[in-house]
């Protein structure tokens, strides 16, 4: 555990949190794409598995727990709770189409063909991508509200923080997984366009489409 | 640990 990996962790854990209090606070998930949601729950939940075959902290589990039980609240929130006020109008990118790939390119490279591996691998994949409905959304309606920004900034944050985890690790204990690497160098450079907005738009973000 | 299967991120 370095700084960079604690930060990173924490900016995930604000991220999901914030957007959760915003849902419930405005009683409405208006501009927030559910498919989104979806493949984040997914993410967690294939991810995760290994809750039930290994243990690695305290801290690991809690957090897992922690993102997984976030994760389904808020998809509950979407398309149960606050359903009427869900933008499905808007929120029309086709999941699939980075399902079947991402499930496709798991099964071709992967650390080992085993199911929990090769499942550990298509979440670190679908995680890459998993954002893309939600800047699909924001370039549909041509606008996002200062608090879905907030989310998708501590997000970029936490895939930047991540990178430099990757960078100390491999300095300080020449540890480097590179499906993780190259997956979250993907992610990254997704936010890189939504970050110069953020800053230049002053955190009124819209996406050209 | 240096084995990439040891997943201890999240």
């Amino acid at each position: 555990m370095n700084i960079f990996r604690l930060a990173g962790d924490l900016s995930h854990l604000a991220a999901i949190i914030i957007l959760l209090l915003k849902i419930w606070k405005t009683r409405s998930c208006a501009g927030i794409s559910g498919k989104s949601q979806i493949l984040f729950a997914l993410v967690f939940t294939t991810r995760y598995l290994d809750l039930l075959t290994s243990f690695i902290s305290l801290y690991n589990t809690c957090m897992k727990i922690i993102y997984i039980g976030c994760a389904y609240a808020t998809v509950h929130l979407i398309y149960m709770k606050f359903k009427a006020t869900y933008d499905g109008n808007h929120d029309t990118f086709r999941i699939e189409f980075l399902i079947v790939p991402v499930g496709g390119l798991s099964f071709l490279v992967n650390h080992d063909f085993s199911p929990l591996e090769i499942l550990w691998t298509f979440s670190i994949y679908l995680e890459s991508v998993a954002i893309l409905p939600q800047l699909f959304l924001i370039s549909k309606t041509g606008e996002a509200e200062t608090i879905t920004t907030h989310y998708l900034f501590c997000l970029g944050v936490y895939r930047a923080l991540y990178l430099f985890n990757w960078i100390w690790r491999f300095y300080f204990e020449g540890f480097f997984d590179m499906i993780a690497i190259v997956a979250g160098v993907v992610q990254t450079i997704l936010y890189c366009d939504f970050f110069y907005l953020y800053v230049t738009k002053g955190e009124k973000v819209a996406i050209p489409s | 640990s240096n084995d990439p299967l040891h997943h201890d991120e999240l």
